[in-house]
């Protein structure tokens, strides 16, 4: 499976909806300090179901819908969707989350509603269930090397 | 199980030498179990030996060096179970002009059986790009994202 | 004591909401004190504003803004007392070329009254250098250094 | 005062002896991923009385001594001198520390032999007390954004 589109609405500071059309190959993302390029990581990881707020670099749930700049004000919801590519025949699979300030949340896979746990078991048979597998955050490239050793270990299990 | 295990052990660590060995030419690295008698709950360690150096665990190395290394291990599993995508934050800012280069070579190798989303702030980097895109804040607080269509050199909306 | 303590914080927010405007042209900063009843005790917190967002605490910021915060917060001190030294080791890696310009700004303006020992891999950082120093390992594991003079452009061992 | 020369003999990478003459206004270091220009930054701490073996990057006290290579033995001692020059009369003052891999040291002002302690205090006096006033270690730039409240305070009252 391959991440073909990732589409933001109201998620951190992208209050416009916004996608990104990938390519199979090398992605690279690039733009000034704090125009949003860890965000829509951040985007990424909420969308496959991550829950630690601290992960998505908040304090409290909130903290990833769009909170208004000098002259607009803050969204009521985010969304994001990824859209996958599966390898056999090209078919594609959506992954929808939608989350509200109330704390409200909406999960659907291709349209349809689902919890978010049938997303997470959807993912992890794609082969996207541990996070540290595949994901480096920002100023922790060098975390595998301080990493303790059962940690190690079960980071290791991942590619049995 | 303890036979599984102690097969994924050896394969990571195969390709964990074969890696390394890529990225510090004239070095070696190894995964070793600190108790191999206890197959289920052992823990496990990395040990690296730089090129003209001794032998020593990861903690010891340069901020350049720890980068690498931790690359080098990730790599190594992937070797055996690539992961559809991977997703790098950058990862190249400790490193310098020799090992960006390195790491470029690494990102190539792995490219057709992994998709990778790589941000990053050195122009060398961006010359391993299948797809370019820039975001930028037009509006204070708010981003947009559009495409760099390199061979053009001009940039459209995503 | 208290009066010592209010005063410093004054003359603190007054710097740091100077610096900060000039790394963040539009935006401002302040010091804030957690508990302003009880000044022998109170927590300190920074907060700021960049330009066309909302006020927030550093901890928000993305890893370029923290980095450049962070230093705003630290010359705003010496302001009020230099250090005589001031030693930063590859603080402009998250750094934009924008953000690299700003750096090299501000560490003009306080090297009459401190003396800097900057480590960079960033070859712009290097331009604001009055010596430049090399590292390397001509035998592994074995550092030597040498000087750069770069008006004559070749280096002569230190 | 300002730094004038470091002087490296048997620390860390340094085997064979070496020294850097600094100038007063900005000194850069640059140079190859694990060259030693972290380890020159561990040497100044070093000699300026720190303790702290994990602020050196070591786990025991003998990390910082020359732990031999494909060819050399592992050296017997490190030894670093800090040379300044005091602001008024450019009078220098020299504080050297050395230290045995049987865990002796020796601390000298001046070829004087001191305490540890002698050698902070008169540190101190030259503005070189608490060290996150004036060295941001590799990778730790935004720390002072992540630093708690009390400690925020006790950095601000090194400004008094
Ligand atoms: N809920 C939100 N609403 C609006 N803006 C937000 C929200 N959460 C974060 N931001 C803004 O997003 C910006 C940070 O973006 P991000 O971390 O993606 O930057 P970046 O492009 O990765 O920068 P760098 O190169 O410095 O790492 C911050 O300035 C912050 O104010
Ligand atoms: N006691 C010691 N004896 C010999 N070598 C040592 C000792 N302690 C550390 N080293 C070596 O010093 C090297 C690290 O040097 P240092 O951290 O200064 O690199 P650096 O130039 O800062 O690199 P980077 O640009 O990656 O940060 C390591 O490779 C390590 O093996
Ligand atoms: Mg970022
Ligand atoms: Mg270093």
């Amino acid at each position: 499976a391959y991440l073909k589109k990732i589409d933001l609405f109201g998620f951190k500071s992208f209050p416009d909806r916004q996608e990104m059309i990938l390519k199979r190959g090398i992605n690279v993302i690039i733009g000034p300090n704090g125009s949003g390029k860890s965000n829509v990581l951040d985007a990424l990881l909420w969308g496959l179901g991550e829950t630690r707020i601290s992960t998505l670099r908040g304090t409290n749930t909130q903290d990833i819908i769009f909170n208004g700049n000098h002259r607009r004000k803050p969204m009521a919801s985010a969304e994001v969707s990824l859209v996958f590519t599966l390898s056999q025949d090209d078919e594609e699979k959506v992954f929808l989350r939608k989350s509200f300030r109330d704390g409200e949340s909406v999960f659907r896979i291709n349209s349809q509603k689902v919890r978010l746990k049938d997303l997470t078991d959807d993912l992890y048979s794609l082969g996207l269930g541990d996070r540290r597998y595949f994901f480096i955050e920002q100023g922790m490239v060098g975390s595998l090397a301080t990493m303790g050793p059962l940690e190690k270990r079960s980071l290791l299990e991942e590619a049995a | 199980s303890k036979k599984r295990f102690s097969e994924t052990v050896e394969a990571v660590n195969q390709g964990f030498r074969e890696v390394f060995a890529i990225l510090f030419p004239g070095g070696s690295a190894e995964v070793t179990l600190l108790d191999p008698e206890d197959l289920l709950n052992t823990g496990v360690e990395l040990n690296v030996r730089l090129p003209g150096k001794r032998l020593q665990n990861l903690q010891l190395l340069s901020g350049g060096e720890k980068a690498l290394a931790s690359l080098a291990f990730l790599f190594a599993m992937f070797r055996l179970k690539p992961a559809p995508i991977c997703v790098l934050d950058e990862i190249d800012a400790p490193l310098d002009e020799i090992n960006v280069e390195s790491l470029k070579k690494l990102l190539k190798t792995y490219e057709l059986s992994t998709q990778f989303i790589l941000i990053t702030h050195h122009p060398k980097t961006m010359e391993v790009a299948d797809a370019v895109f820039g975001i930028t804040m037009k509006e204070p607080g708010v981003s947009t994202i559009f495409s760099i269509d390199r061979s053009a050199g001009e940039a459209s909306p995503a």
